[in-house]
């Protein structure tokens, strides 16, 4: 008997990839989603967590995210800022959310 | 703090704009 493929059909042992992946990230990882950066959401999700009344300071960010330079901290509440996630309070170093829940 | 107030009205309208 003749095989009529010309090659070996070999079952597919792989789920198809890409469409219908469904789940996988379910947890807050540090990616970026809801485009932002991770440093943007470090930021955001920093200035969420403060309890303050006044919210937390640029220097408090600054100590929290040592690793983090200042420049880029500061582009980063201004960016969150602009998109309205946060907004000044006291003054322009100290910072409320405003998705807070 | 009628500033902060404002502040963070137009932050949430922001928000709200994004959001649509």
């Amino acid at each position: 008997r003749k095989n009529l493929m010309g090659a070996p059909r070999m079952p597919p042992s792989f789920p198809a990839a890409g469409l219908g992946d469904t789940g996988g990230y379910g947890g807050g990882g540090s990616l970026p989603v809801n485009g932002l950066t991770a440093h943007q959401s470090q930021v955001l999700n920093l200035i969420k967590n403060c309890p303050d009344a006044e919210g937390m300071s640029l220097q408090e960010l600054k100590f929290q995210l040592h690793n983090i330079s200042m420049a880029t901290i500061k582009q980063a509440v201004e960016f969150l800022s602009s998109e309205g996630h946060i907004y000044s309070t006291v003054d322009d170093d100290h910072y409320k959310s405003t998705d807070a829940e | 703090l009628e500033r902060i107030r404002r502040n963070k009205e137009a932050a949430l309208q922001r928000l709200a704009e994004r959001n649509v």
